[in-house]
């Protein structure tokens, strides 16, 4: 059950150019990326390959993003596999299968060629089959002290090259929510299965609708706030483990925005003490396991602060929420919490709707820059000085010129927001014309109606 | 909604997380708009890949084969002017509209509401034990005068906000109902004239309930569509 993909990492939209590309790449063939994870695992020389989702075809390379005169370039058409233990720069086990390219010494001497017979000879000599090259730390003779290398010192023969087992070359913090690091076996040592595919198990963790979530290949990781990182497994009989990842041990603050009177984002810093839901339901404590029982034991989680029963967010949900104390409802969100404001303060004030603002503000609420009004990028703008000369639409200023009635607005540098209302407020006493009472008979057309019947009868 | 019966309302949609789990309510206004409350999204700019509105059914969670459901992804959240806690929700491909989905009409440019209008609510949040939370409710509310209502929050309500009138029998919105629609009958169609948010308390008996008032942001909505 396990994927040939499994030794591979995976970047996407990615190409790896070589210049000048000597020997040539073998030209592509077909294939699905297992298959040709698999061609490519078996060939000594093979180390990544291209593979063309679009067309199913695949190209092996001889080289990976760390040999030379190679980089790295966004092409939609590819995603790029390189196989792990050339660009892991930490070891597994005793570190055998090392393909790295670290060459100096825990001592920080550097390594001598594998090539190379002096200042040390040895018997190790390069071949296809042992990685030895150039003058890279590897393990040849499997030594349990990991990588190593003869050293240019006349003196030392040869010295460990200290390289960090990957289980502690990262650490984690709280419950490793945000570990990216490269363990891909859980502790009993069974390898992960990877997050993108669905077998040996079925799952829901798509990478692709958890995209903050950073799940790689088949890395161990921490999307559904468990206690610690974990994986699904290869072995069909054990859907999911947890990994043995080092804790942080320095204290990295961290960048949590830890509020009490309202909630922020997703509301994971709110410290508040609103401990009851939206329907005045109280919150179960987070250290009882009645009525609901749950993993979310406050010592396991010391950073998420499941202090009483306090609304709190220990897992990354829309918003604060807490185990109810009613049997029949196991949670709920407090989203009757407030929310912080998330906007600049205001710079300066408008009047009426601000159509005779003439003031410098070039920034959105948000901080955004604002796209000059005669620019066309990123946004092709439908008002510009050309159709509204009169309305002083200059530089990248704040201006109103379709009279707005929420004020001046700009469009904006940022691709995925067209226009947005600026960092500015209506001036004290400016007489906004209170809500119209009664307009004359409205009319609707094409919305609003619906089958009566299907309301008396439900479904 | 708490108070409130099993309904049809063919353009509330649910809004769902990664998970697949409905947390909030919204309002078809185009074939690929929805509109819903900030209080339910982490920020403007948030990232929801993987959150969907779910469409065209009365359950909560229909089962696989449920034959009008729609469920479409979100592409983008666009935020309302800063006092009005609106969303526009852009679908990545449009709804198609049936017996089972619907557009809600907007109001026109800063219309009010006439005081004692019956409008309705809906939601599949949190019943209370009052009805199935399970399926769509619905739930009647009529209208409170601006002024009055300004009294009975003594001097509190903001131009943006809307009220209904306390009901004794307690019924209202809830908690999984925000960013849902208050829709009222004017001109035979059916109008969103507010949008469900966030209170203290669900369903009081005591006090207004106060909805974003739409009206007030027709401008904005349509310009959102037109850019």
């Amino acid at each position: 059950h396990r994927s040939p993909l499994n030794d591979f990492q995976r970047l996407r939209a990615t190409q790896l150019l070589a210049v000048p590309a000597d020997p040539p790449p073998p030209p592509p063939e077909r294939g699905s990326a297992e298959q040709c994870a698999r061609r490519c695992a078996a060939g000594l020389a093979c180390r990544a390959f291209h593979h063309d989702r679009q067309s199913q075809q695949c190209q092996l390379l001889p080289w990976t993003q760390h040999s030379p005169h190679v980089q790295l370039q966004k092409n939609i058409h590819y995603d790029l596999y390189q196989k792990k233990d050339y660009l892991r720069d930490c070891i597994v086990a005793d570190g055998s299968g090392y393909r790295g390219t670290r060459a100096t010494t825990e001592k920080g001497l550097s390594c001598q060629h594998w090539q190379a017979t002096t200042p040390h000879d040895h018997r190790f000599l390069p071949s296809p089959r042992n990685g030895l090259e150039e003058n890279y730390c590897r393990n040849p003779d499997r030594d349990k002290r990991g990588p190593w290398c003869y050293t240019v010192d006349p003196d030392v023969r040869h010295q460990s090259c200290g390289i960090k087992k990957c289980e502690d070359a990262v650490c984690m913090t709280c419950n490793g929510e945000d570990y990216r690091g490269t363990v891909d076996r859980t502790e009993s040592g069974t390898e992960c299965q990877r997050w993108d595919l669905q077998h040996p198990h079925k799952h829901p963790y798509h990478p692709n609708k958890y995209p903050d979530k950073g799940l790689d290949d088949n890395y161990c990781r921490n999307p559904d706030s468990s206690e610690r990182p974990w994986c699904y497994t290869t072995d069909p009989g054990r859907e999911r483990e947890y990994c043995r990842i080092r804790r942080c041990t320095e204290k990295r603050p961290r960048p949590l925005n830890i509020t009490t009177g309202c909630f922020r984002g997703k509301g994971e810093g709110y410290r508040g003490r609103v401990n009851v839901t939206v329907s005045g339901i109280p919150c179960q404590r987070w250290d009882a396991q009645t009525p609901h029982r749950h993993h979310f034991v406050p010592e396991k989680y010391p950073c998420k602060d499941l202090q009483e029963n306090y609304c709190r967010n220990p897992d990354g949900s829309e918003a604060p929420w807490c185990f109810t104390a009613r049997p029949t409802l196991r949670v709920a969100f407090c989203f009757h919490i407030r929310r912080c404001p998330d906007e600049l303060g205001a710079q300066e004030c408008y009047h009426g709707h601000g159509e005779r603002y003439r003031g410098h503000v070039g920034k959105t609420r948000k901080g955004i820059t604002c796209q000059p009004w005669a620019a066309q990028a990123p946004h092709v703008p439908q008002i510009s000085p050309v159709t509204h000369p009169e309305a002083h639409l200059e530089e990248n200023y704040c201006r109103n010129p379709d009279n707005d009635s929420h004020g001046p607005w700009c469009y904006t540098m940022d691709p995925r927001t067209p226009f947005d209302y600026c960092a500015i407020k209506p001036c004290s006493g400016s007489v906004v014309p209170s809500i119209l009472e009664n307009t004359d008979a409205v009319e609707f057309e094409q919305c609003g109606r619906r089958d009566e019947r299907l309301q008396r009868k439900g479904r | 909604i708490v108070g409130g019966q099993p309904g049809n309302s063919p353009w509330t949609v649910s809004i769902r997380n990664r998970a697949g789990v409905h947390f909030c309510g919204g309002s078809l206004v185009k074939e690929q708009w929805v509109i819903s409350t900030r209080q339910c999204f982490s920020s403007c700019d948030a990232d929801l890949a993987g959150y969907e509105v779910q469409l065209g059914t009365l359950f909560k969670d229909p089962g696989p084969g449920d034959p009008d459901q729609q469920t479409i992804p979100i592409a983008r959240i666009v935020c309302g002017p800063s006092e009005s806690q609106l969303v526009m929700l852009k679908l990545a491909s449009p709804a198609a509209l049936n017996s089972r989905v619907a557009l809600i009409c907007l109001p026109p440019e800063r219309y009010v509401v006439p005081a004692g209008t019956v409008c309705e609510i809906a939601g599949w949040g949190e019943t209370r034990g009052t009805a199935d939370g399970s399926v769509l409710n619905v739930a009647q509310l009529p209208v409170l005068a601006h002024g009055e209502c300004n009294a009975a929050l003594r001097g509190r309500l903001k131009e943006s906000e809307l009220c209904t009138a306390p009901l004794r029998a307690g019924v209202g919105a809830c908690e999984g109902d925000y960013g849902g629609p208050l829709a009222c009958l004017t001109a035979d169609c059916w109008v969103l004239e507010g949008v469900i948010t966030p209170s203290r308390v669900c369903a009081r008996t005591d006090q207004p309930a106060l909805f974003i008032r739409v009206s007030l942001y027709v401008d904005w909505i349509h310009k959102v569509m037109k850019m």
